[in-house]
């Protein structure tokens, strides 16, 4: 799905929930990036996240994925800073 | 398992903590347990030794504080984030904070603070997050009774400061099995609304029809009322229902939730008191009965009725030509029958009335 389309409310609140989580568990970079740039470390870091909680690799936001991201965790970075 | 970068850990096998404050969700003697009790945990596999402070600066400073509290990495209130620990080293290394925003408990009514410490002080021994989903390290809370290592944990623990040389006899948890393991079996299969369901020691895989990837979750992640260990399971989809049975009982679920009543002893289907297991259980759609495997002989259950049929129990292996052996596990797809026993599985033909095909019992796992 391309981000830089205008999305529908309840998709948005997913989205930046995702934003937040992938921040501060998967190193998802801060601040302004290029919109193609901004899409692909999304995605990469969506990746990053399904393979380590052994979920299809799709690197979309998809309903396991998100089901997961909702659920009660360790704030601990899943991965090595 | 995973370390931290550098395999950081406590030079000294002797590490010191301090409790700065409490949680007035709990009295301050059930926090004090809570985190004496998590630290055991660690200390029971490997030869470290907790000494408590009053006053100073300790290894593992322990606090309670909610949102924004002092390390710039805030807290979100209920739920969410329920705490996080800094890996060892000077300064703010292996301190330790709980959300006070969260409600801590000693029991599974909220967030167990036994649990959540246990994994946190992981983390300020050096532990980084597990992918195992059995595993304490893992990232997602679950609770769980017994003692809460899987042997991945220890492995990794042990592996930054060695073995406990005067080792408690603890029971770890066994770890996450192995989908692709070519000796795999099943416990139970079933249907749950359009997926497949299939059980195996604590975990169940889910399969969806249009995911590759089956996904691997703790039961009691899913099902906190329902055991660790499932023996059979079907699904009436007329009623919407799928029944676990474990030893004698068994419990009908809606979806995630348990219906009310249940468990149940498992001779109210009519079974005589001497079977206290069943092996495997499978509803036939196209003929509305229920058949119950137990060692070589199998039952009918006729559900319009809710009574087992006459003349039952009858021999399997007469019954099913070819399947001359007890059954793990069966699940029925449009007309075929398929049984599942250790690492193998039969494609049995209702019509033709034998054993079509011998896979593997993981093929449906997609290995």
């Amino acid at each position: 799905a391309s981000f830089s389309v205008p999305l529908p409310p309840d998709n948005t609140d997913n989205y930046l929930l995702a934003e937040k989580y992938l921040r501060r568990f998967y190193g998802l970079p801060a601040g302004l990036q290029g919109r193609q740039g901004s899409a692909d470390a999304f995605q990469t870091s969506i990746k990053e996240m399904q393979k380590f909680f052994k979920l299809e690799v799709t690197g979309s936001l998809d309903d396991n994925t998100l089901e997961l991201m909702k659920q009660a965790r360790c704030g601990v970075p899943d991965i090595g800073e | 398992y995973n370390h931290f970068p550098r395999h950081l850990k406590w030079q000294s096998n002797t590490v010191t903590f301090r409790i700065l404050n409490y949680t007035p969700d709990l009295k301050k003697a059930d926090v004090d347990r809570a985190v004496r009790s998590a630290l055991n945990v660690w200390a029971d596999v490997t030869p470290l030794v907790f000494k408590k402070l009053y006053h100073g600066n300790a290894d593992i400073m322990i606090s309670f504080g909610s949102k924004e509290h002092g390390d710039y990495n805030p807290f979100d209130g209920p739920d969410g984030l329920l705490a996080h620990a800094y890996p060892p080293g000077q300064g703010i290394g292996g301190d330790t904070h709980f959300d006070e925003d969260e409600h801590w408990t000693k029991d599974s009514s909220a967030y167990n603070l036994f649990i959540v410490a246990a994994h946190e002080l992981g983390h300020a021994l050096g532990m980084s997050h597990s992918s195992d989903a059995g595993a304490l390290m893992y990232p997602v809370y679950s609770y769980a009774t017994g003692f809460p290592l899987a042997e991945d944990d220890i492995e990794g623990i042990q592996a930054l400061y060695g073995e406990n040389p005067n080792p408690r006899k603890v029971k770890p948890k066994p770890d996450a099995p192995n989908k692709c393991d070519p000796m795999l079996s099943f416990d139970a299969v079933t249907e749950l609304r359009g997926e497949t369901i299939i059980f195996k020691d604590r975990f169940y895989w889910r399969i969806h029809p249009q995911i590759v990837e089956p996904e691997q979750t703790l039961i009691k992640s899913t099902w906190p009322s329902i055991p660790n260990k499932v023996d059979a399971a079907y699904e009436n989809p007329e009623k919407d229902l799928v029944i676990i049975f474990s030893g004698i009982r068994m419990w009908a679920l809606n979806g995630y939730n348990l219906v009310d009543g249940y468990p149940k002893y498992i001779h109210k289907l009519g079974l005589p008191k001497s079977i206290r297991k069943i092996d495997a259980a499978v509803y036939i759609r196209d003929t509305g009965k229920t058949l119950f495997f137990t060692d070589e002989e199998y039952w009918s259950y006729d559900e319009a009725t809710g009574t087992m049929d006459s003349g039952y129990p009858r021999s399997i292996e007469t019954d099913f030509p070819g399947m001359d052996d007890e059954v793990d596990a069966a699940a029925y797809h449009y007309g075929y029958l398929y049984f599942f026993h250790e690492h193998m599985q039969y494609e049995y033909s209702y019509s033709s009335r034998k054993v079509l095909r011998i896979l593997r019992t993981n093929s449906i796992l997609n290995c």
